[in-house]
């Protein structure tokens, strides 16, 4: 473990705290991508699976289990909570996500590191993850602009991965044979689609108005 | 840290 990728697990432990407060306390979803979440219950429910059967840390164990448990629950709340599917905008939220998923499978059944069940699996998590966020940002666009919830949560989803990536160069250079290309590049794909969101996150933020 | 799938990262 080294200081970039506990900043990045916090990070992305800060971006789902900030979503199930947001959906929690104030019952509402509004901007949020019910698509997106969904796709992220299945980046974790893909990327996890060796969560009983290879015993890393009782850290990973444990955020494992927050992230798969406030994923799912976040997608339960969105679909079937009555307050907070009210404040859902179904009508704006309609990228074709399920047309992400199978171009993923095919291209984890075709570049992987080791032809598993596992780990084509946890490939496919990458590189659905890395494309994930797509409906979200498509849903900002439409729904113009934001409360600083949901701003703040997609600015700590997309920070976390560039301090994994901030890791990944650490790792590099302090290990020997650390070297994950798949990873890497699925990475870096992730972060720059969020460049767009940055630029305009720091134009606001610096100009103190809420995120549009 | 290494897991048997040699994933110890989140």
């Amino acid at each position: 473990m080294n200081i970039f990728r506990l900043a990045g697990d916090m990070t992305h432990l800060a971006s789902v705290l900030v979503l199930l407060l947001k959906i929690h306390t104030i019952k509402s979803c509004a901007g949020v991508s019910l698509r997106t979440q969904e796709l992220y219950a299945i980046v974790f429910a893909t990327r996890y699976l060796d969560i009983f059967t290879s015993f890393v840390s009782v850290y990973n164990t444990f955020m494992k289990l927050v992230f798969l448990g406030s994923s799912f629950s976040i997608v339960w709340y969105m679909r079937y909570h009555k307050a907070v599917h009210r404040t859902y905008d179904r009508e704006q939220d309609t990228f074709r996500h399920w047309f992400l998923v199978l171009p993923c499978l095919v291209l984890a059944l075709l570049i992987h590191e080791k032809f598993t069940f596992l780990e084509v699996l946890w490939t496919f998590s990458l590189y659905l993850e890395a494309v994930a966020i797509l409906p979200q940002l498509v849903l900002l666009q439409r729904t113009r602009n934001i409360d600083n919830l949901t701003g703040q949560y997609i600015f700590l989803l997309g920070g976390y991965r560039g301090l994994y990536i901030l890791n990944w160069i650490y790792r590099y250079f302090t290990e020997p044979h650390f070297v994950h290309w798949i990873t890497w590049i699925a990475g870096l794909v992730q972060t720059l689609l969020y460049a767009d969101f940055f630029y305009y996150y720091f134009l606001r933020f610096i100009g103190g108005r809420g995120v549009e | 840290e290494e897991a048997e799938t040699g994933h110890d990262e989140l």
